[in-house]
């Protein structure tokens, strides 16, 4: 729906707003490695649009396990989005991902990378492109 | 700020880019002036200036409002999680989701409505992404990957100012200071 002006917005409307598509994800919050929870194939599919999972098979064949793959990527997401780095589904880092976002991946084919944040660090990208991050 | 893998960027010498919108979705001029305002945000800081086209077919750029899956492979999810996503150069495709409740113009912050999003703030974004630029991880700055619904954010960052001068140079009318670096190139690769 396209809206000319915020005046326009029906109140019915507002009302009625369904819930964002990835809310369902808070569920999700504690879960860490070790372990296998109901559903987590979905999350590990978010993980995989945006990047964070190389190397991945299609998004069918994710299981529910939290295996160390998925927590490299919660470590990736982590960093690239200054959360702290704790390797697990915590409160802050599960409200960033229910947040609305970009469709274009964060980490596209490996070679290109959000940096990490606040830092000093260094992402790698295929050897050509180079960053180091230093806070001011 | 982050490029597209090998520096994806328009061809030297581009000076200008045309835009046009898909005729099915049969936009007002207030919506096409919320991207005219966002192309000129970018115009304003680098060499690249935009023009908007009847001609769709030919268009540089090509915006449009698709749900769900609407055959480029990124199907769209509905209200809120995915916004919309554009490729990189000099491929030229912006898509919006039409599941959305955009809001052209107005104070989007003062809404009731809790699913509503700011049209040009996303538009921005991805006119970012049209030009090379990737995502940051610099919360301030437009090409950020995430927006609260409710929320506007329009205004470049130093951050986007500076990775769109690195592909195409700085416009030399644009008299804001870029000098404050919040990341540096690693000298040692060259770059």
């Amino acid at each position: 729906r396209l809206f000319p002006n915020v005046s326009s917005i029906p109140t019915w409307i507002s009302k009625n707003a369904p819930p964002g598509a990835w809310d369902a994800y808070l569920n999700f919050t504690g879960c860490r490695q070790g372990e296998n929870y109901d559903g987590l194939s979905k999350l590990k599919t978010y993980f995989n649009q945006f990047g964070y999972i190389p190397n991945a098979p299609s998004s069918s064949n994710f299981t529910d396990d939290f295996d160390d793959a998925f927590e490299a990527a919660v470590r990736n997401y982590q960093k690239n989005f200054n959360l702290n780095v704790t390797g697990f589904l915590d409160n802050a880092t599960l409200n960033q991902v229910v947040k609305p976002r970009c469709g274009v991946a964060d980490i596209i084919n490996g070679t290109t990378s959000m940096n990490s944040g606040k830092t000093n660090s260094t992402a790698s990208s295929n050897n050509t492109l180079k960053f180091h991050t230093v806070s001011h | 700020y982050t490029f597209f893998s090998e520096m994806q960027r328009w061809p030297e010498g581009t000076q200008e880019l045309t835009y046009a919108f898909e005729p099915n979705n049969g936009l007002d001029d207030v919506v096409k002036g919320v991207f005219s305002n966002a192309f000129d945000r970018w115009s304003e800081v680098t060499t690249i200036t935009f023009r908007e086209t009847t001609s769709y077919e030919s268009a540089d750029i090509k915006i449009g409002f698709y749900s769900g899956d609407h055959g480029d492979g990124e199907p769209f999810d509905g209200v809120l999680g995915t916004l919309a996503h554009a490729f990189s150069p000099t491929n030229g495709r912006l898509h919006l989701d039409g599941a959305e409740d955009w809001v052209a113009t107005g104070d989007v912050t003062a809404s009731d409505l809790t699913t509503a999003v700011d049209l040009e703030s996303v538009a921005v974004h991805e006119i970012g992404h049209l030009l090379g630029l990737g995502h940051s991880s610099v919360e301030e700055a437009i090409m950020y990957p995430t927006i609260g619904a409710r929320t506007r954010k329009v205004e470049l960052a130093d951050d986007d100012i500076q990775g769109i001068q690195v592909l195409y140079g700085s416009n030399p009318n644009f008299t804001g200071s870029t000098t404050t670096s919040s990341r540096e190139n690693d000298s040692s690769n060259g770059f």
